[in-house]
């Protein structure tokens, strides 16, 4: 309580002049600037916090203060020669980092100044980040927390997408009928512009009180048209980027072994919600594919010795199977993975699974291996082996104790990919939904061709698979910045026949489509093009050899310092105002990567004091308040 | 009935059941400084199921707020609305509102009540609907305070005197009874309680189903969680 007087103590002398979110997003590519000012109304010195949250996705690219006319801006420098700075911060207990993970989706940025009696403060922040395509959509996210009533507070979004918009949506978790009518959205053929900005009185919680309703995710969802043959290139500024999504794809069947953890750490929630899932998604396996299911502990046990057709009564069967999985023992992941593959290739050698059919393992685990081989190095050694490149793996890292750069390693070496299961009452949901971005292969061995002589510094341009409701994104530079065309060549196995495709791409005129507003648009292609060459020079940077990760690091630090992107390679530093005791602090915002976000959410406070961590997982979350209920069973 | 107590600031939840005879009235929420009562009846099912185990849950909802002069009574089939002398009466089977200065009242069709009274206090009431023919269930009510934060400190009631947070303390994990739920031991109010892992359902977003909440259940009708005894809370009227 006492705490909590303080805070509203301080709050009242310091006053929230605006906050101002603007995102700009062309061609996927989102450049959102966060902006708030403060004010502080007191007649002594105040420290002024700036908390904000982006999409861990996301890089930071620009930071900068303004105190008294005085504006302080950040600077990328590699990391190692930024820690250097701030060692004297940290060493004289200092706070020198700001960046932490904040839930699945979301980083949290902070800091906080001391600013002199009836001055003002501004912040500005500034984030980059190429939308992804999922489940058919690409995802705005903005997560506003002004903590109290802002004079002006606005959200603007504007999209930009040459190939037509076919539906925008915008909501928020704080929304209620109230505020609903505030979200304005105006949709055109090729652009939308998504606004809200609420008065002071309409951000009241209740008439009178000082709370906010502003508290939450304002979430934009979208889908361009789809384009026939190639896809969509676009040519701007010396820089090309290509977009392939065709509609109208049919399936490819596949064929899919399901190897489950069902070691002593699964026991309760994590198993019974496995359990819940696989019968969810056996129920929406297609009749063409084929299945089969591995559970293990320290043995390994399969429901049946080859893959069986997903014909009704074989997927009735193996939902009762499924539900009789119950947790036992260590962990054996080589072995079992080892068996699922063994499986696949039994079946192909045999021709009992069609010929033109895509070979996946999904691996779903916990916690680390310590039965049969637990050497992690032999066992992504003895699956690449095996896999030898003819199946995809994909695996489901479930909970904070499993080693998940193990498991990311693994798959991306096998053609596929890791993801994180949160251990939370949707737990099911997060496995259905990774479930249904891979249930649905359209092409396998995609290849996107251009002129060697007309592009350079090309993204990775062959994919192993082309999923419905995803995208593929490849982008290049050109090397001669005359060249209004190039030809494109787009090659992949299909369902009956191979897909081949060619098309023209040609020089996008900017100032025709957009003709008030080019401007705005101004490097746009070649950010996306570096911040998607980063990306993939930290995944590789994982994988290879020794020689080929240190090339991959040291392009990728390369990268980020020239572009200004904040990457787990490099750190911003602001240099704060002299504090009282006349030092200057630095100010440090890193990039977190997935081991460090586990690494936090495994370091956070419990509700208990000791005992085993898989028994505790979070609860649901709706509202950042306590609710109290009482209902029947 | 099942009372979830949720704990967003420690990532937990804590649970316990209440039951009594079919026509008790609980006291849930006591406020006599913001004037703001909550009373509920319970009812049991049609019949003894063939278990012998008598269900009870809420079907009746008694809700005072002396200093605006409202008050509603909220039963399975119909929500009646009194304001300084005067009445309304909103059906559950269909979707409704009313807008007063001090109280405004939303009904979705066979789904859920929103109340939010001035100043004070928001709650939802969810209606769930069982078959007509169902041999032993029938209707009842669950209640959710989503917005206490104006209450006064004194508030109170098998509900209410979680209003303002919890004190408690886990420690010594241990294997229960069943795999899925271990026991632990729980310091809370100056109590030492054997409590047990497990789940219970929240039913805002998904009335039929509802969603698990994991929690840490409190046996014996909620002993040594709650001030003093459940026979404390009985009340001989709604209002």
């Amino acid at each position: 309580t006492k705490v909590l007087q303080k805070r509203s103590t301080n709050e009242a002398m310091v006053e929230v002049l605006s906050v101002t979110v603007d995102c700009t997003v062309t061609n996927r590519f989102a450049h959102t600037v966060m902006t708030s000012v403060a004010l502080n109304k007191a007649n002594t010195s105040k420290e002024i916090f700036f908390d904000v949250e982006l999409p861990k996705s996301a890089f930071i690219t620009n930071f900068s203060m303004e105190i008294e006319g005085k504006v302080y801006v950040g600077n990328v420098k590699e990391k190692e020669k930024a820690k250097k700075q701030y060692e004297k911060a940290v060493s004289s207990g200092q706070t020198a980092g700001l960046v932490k993970a904040s839930g699945r989706k979301m980083e949290k940025f902070s800091v906080s100044v001391n600013i002199a009696a009836e001055s003002n403060v501004t912040f500005i922040l500034t984030y980059e980040e190429l939308l992804q395509r999922k489940l058919g959509q690409y995802e705005i996210l903005i997560r506003v927390k002004p903590k109290s009533l802002v004079e002006q507070f606005q959200i603007s979004t504007n999209i930009y997408e040459p190939q037509g918009l076919s539906h925008v949506d915008a909501h928020a978790t704080f929304l209620s009928n109230e505020l609903l009518p505030l979200v304005e959205k105006t949709v055109l053929e090729k652009k939308a512009h998504i606004s809200f900005s609420p008065t002071v009185e309409q951000q009241r919680k209740c008439p009178g009180c000082d709370g906010t309703l502003i508290d939450g995710d304002f979430i934009i969802k979208y889908d361009v048209n789809r384009q026939e043959s190639v896809g969509d290139i676009q040519i701007v500024n010396g820089y090309f980027v290509h977009f392939f999504a065709p509609p109208d794809l049919p399936r490819v069947p596949k064929n899919v072994v399901f190897v489950i953890d069902r070691s002593g750490s699964m026991s309760g929630t994590k198993m019974a919600q496995t359990r819940d899932a696989l019968v969810a998604i056996l129920e929406d396996l297609h009749e063409d594919d084929h299945f089969a299911l591995i559970q293990f502990d320290s043995a390994i046990l399969s429901w049946k010795e080859s893959l069986t057709k997903a014909t009704k009564e074989n997927v009735a069967e193996a939902k009762n199977y499924a539900r009789s999985i119950r947790d036992n023992g260590a962990t054996d992941i080589n072995q079992a993975v080892l068996d699922g593959v063994e499986m696949l290739k039994r079946d192909r050698q045999a021709n009992r699974l069609p010929e033109r059919s895509v070979d996946m393992i999904i691996l779903l685990t916990d916690g680390m291996p310590n039965s049969g081989v637990s050497d992690i190095r032999k066992i992504q050694e003895n699956v690449r082996s095996a896999v030898g490149g003819n199946m995809s793996l994909f695996c489901l890292g479930f909970g904070n104790d499993v080693d998940y750069n193990f498991l990311d390693v693994m798959s991306k070496e096998n053609k596929g990919l890791a993801r994180r299961i949160f251990e939370a009452s949707d737990a099911t949901l997060q496995l259905q939904d990774f479930y249904e971005e891979v249930a649905s292969p359209l092409l396998l061995e995609v290849d996107l061709v251009y002129p060697d002589n007309a592009v350079d510094y090309v993204t990775t341009s062959h994919f192993p698979q082309l999923f419905n409701g995803s995208e593929i994104v490849v982008a290049g530079r050109l090397t001669d910045n005359d060249l209004d065309n190039f030809l494109v060549e787009v090659l992949g196995q299909g369902f009956e026949d191979n897909y081949k495709v060619q098309g023209q791409a040609s020089v996008f005129d900017w100032n025709v489509m957009y003709p008030d507003e080019t401007y705005i648009f101004g490097d746009f292609t070649e950010r996306l093009w570096a911040y998607l060459t980063i990306q993939q020079l930290l995944e590789k940077s994982k994988t290879g050899t020794a020689d080929e990760k240190a090339n991959a690091t040291a392009k990728a630090l390369e990268m980020s310092l020239q572009y200004s992107f904040v990457t787990p390679l490099t750190s911003m530093v602001v240099t704060k105002p002299e504090t009282e005791d006349g030092t200057d602090s630095p100010l440090i915002a890193d990039k977190l990567t997935e081991e460090q976000r586990q690494q936090a959410e495994r370091l956070r406070p419990m509700a208990y004091s000791r005992g085993a961590s898989h028994f505790i997982p979070a609860p649901v979350q709706y509202a950042p308040s306590p609710v109290y209920l009482v209902d029947g069973d | 009935p099942h009372f979830i107590i949720e704990l967003p600031g420690r990532n937990d939840s804590l649970c316990f059941n209440i039951n009594n005879a079919p026509g008790t009235i609980f006291n849930l929420v006591r406020d006599p400084e913001a004037g703001v009562f909550v009373n509920g009846q319970i009812i049991g099912d049609k019949k003894i199921p063939p278990d012998g185990k008598i269900n009870t849950y809420f079907w009746r909802f008694g809700i005072v707020h002396q200093t605006l002069g409202v008050s509603l009574l909220v039963t399975t089939q119909y929500i009646s609305v009194s304001q300084d002398g005067k009445d309304a009466k909103l059906l559950w089977t269909d979707t409704g509102s009313l807008k007063g200065p001090n109280v405004d009242v939303v009904v979705t069709k066979d789904g859920s009540l929103t109340v939010t009274l001035k100043d004070s206090v928001k709650f939802v009431i969810l209606l769930h609907k069982v078959w007509k023919k169902h041999p032993y269930h029938r209707d009842y009510l669950g209640f959710y305070t989503l917005d206490t934060h104006l209450l006064s400190p004194s508030v109170h009631g098998l509900l209410g005197q979680f209003y303002h947070g919890i004190e408690y303390e886990v420690t010594d994990l241990r294997p229960g009874e069943s795999p899925e739920k271990p026991d632990a031991t729980m310091f809370a109010k100056g109590h030492q309680l054997n409590v047990t892992r497990g789940w219970q359902r929240d039913f805002r977003r998904d009335v039929k189903n509802g969603d698990n909440v994991p929690c840490w259940f409190i046996h014996n009708n909620g002993s040594g969680l709650i001030d003093g005894a459940a026979a404390d809370y009985v009340v001989s009227s709604l209002f």
